[in-house]
């Protein structure tokens, strides 16, 4: 799975993401990334999120989604709510990870797996990337 | 710091073991490479939206990650590619699911979302609904990769170990698999 989210100098944000699936799927099994709320979320009003993992555990839990009421409703930081809603993920046995950004530019990247490829960059163009905790 | 543009490949069993130097640095280019796609369009005040498509397309063109080329592949053998793109200042969204011949996903997921009244379309449907926006077709071999192929060749080898245990279960239409691929 691969996923992005963006704040444009508008104060837009957007997420998207766009996965293969798992391995050896059958019955036309779908995971969270197509299923808005789940594995892919944005609103102006709080974040962006795009999810990567075992996708039932993310659609159950209503991942993304989550973020954005945490930040809404309990007035988490970006970075609380993501490591609250990826939480869930755990408890319930399942693994993966997310990425956040909110409207002030802020970001939260976790992730429960022994590695997830990350990239972020900043206004000023200060580029990171890596794989590994 | 203020960040515009953050970016996952996925998140998995990534060992060590196998992550060569070589292979590591082909990764981390392709992160950059997306990452800077994106970058420009938002410096050129372009939209989030367009700077979520075009980099998600780096990615999805790509053959190091699990979407688009480069995909996983399903217990028949096919790549079947899921998408969605959010926008967060009108909360429209679009999604496609299940799709075999659509270059770009997260294109048709876009596509959903500003020319029709849905927000998930799947299968032959979407990609008939992908064709007729003119959106990029392949064959379905576009999307092979030796690696993923063999991890499937891997993964049906599992089963098959799993299924002798437990012949019981499967014969239930499906039974109870421990093993989350499959």
């Amino acid at each position: 799975t691969v996923g992005c989210v963006a704040l444009d100098n508008q104060g837009n944000l957007a997420a998207g993401t766009s996965t293969g699936g798992m391995t050896n799927k059958k019955f036309g099994r779908i995971g969270d990334s197509p299923i808005i709320g789940a594995g892919t979320y944005a609103n102006n009003a709080s974040v962006a999120v795009s999810c990567t993992g075992w996708g039932e555990f993310y659609i159950r839990n209503v991942v993304a989604y989550d973020v954005a009421a945490l930040m809404d409703y309990r007035g988490l930081t970006v970075e609380e709510a993501a490591e609250t809603a990826l939480a869930k993920v755990a408890k319930s046995g399942g693994n993966g990870g997310l990425i956040a950004l909110d409207k002030e530019g802020n970001l939260a990247m976790p992730f429960n797996t022994s590695g997830m490829y990350r990239g972020a960059i900043s206004a000023e163009g200060e580029l990171e990337v890596a794989i590994f905790k | 710091k203020k960040y515009v543009l953050v970016i996952h490949g996925g998140a998995g069993t990534i060992e060590p073991s196998r992550m060569t130097p070589e292979l590591e640095q082909a990764y981390k280019a392709k992160l950059k490479e997306a990452l800077t796609v994106g970058y420009e369009i938002i410096q050129k005040d372009g939209s989030a939206l367009d700077a979520v498509e075009k980099t998600i397309q780096v990615l999805e063109d790509s053959p190091l990650f699990n979407a688009g080329k480069g995909a996983v592949f399903t217990h028949e053998g096919k790549n079947e590619l899921d998408a969605a793109i959010m926008d967060g200042e009108s909360l429209r969204a679009g999604a496609v699911a299940g799709v075999k011949i659509v270059r770009n996903p997260i294109s048709a997921a876009r596509a959903v979302m500003e020319k029709s009244e849905h927000v998930l379309l799947a299968r032959d449907g979407a990609e008939d609904f992908a064709r007729q926006v003119g959106l990029t077709m392949v064959d379905p071999s576009y999307f092979y990769t030796k690696e993923r192929w063999d991890g499937l060749q891997k993964a049906l080898q599992q089963e098959a170990v799993q299924k002798k245990a437990n012949e019981t279960a499967v014969k239930l239409g499906g039974g109870h698999h421990d093993d989350k691929f499959g």
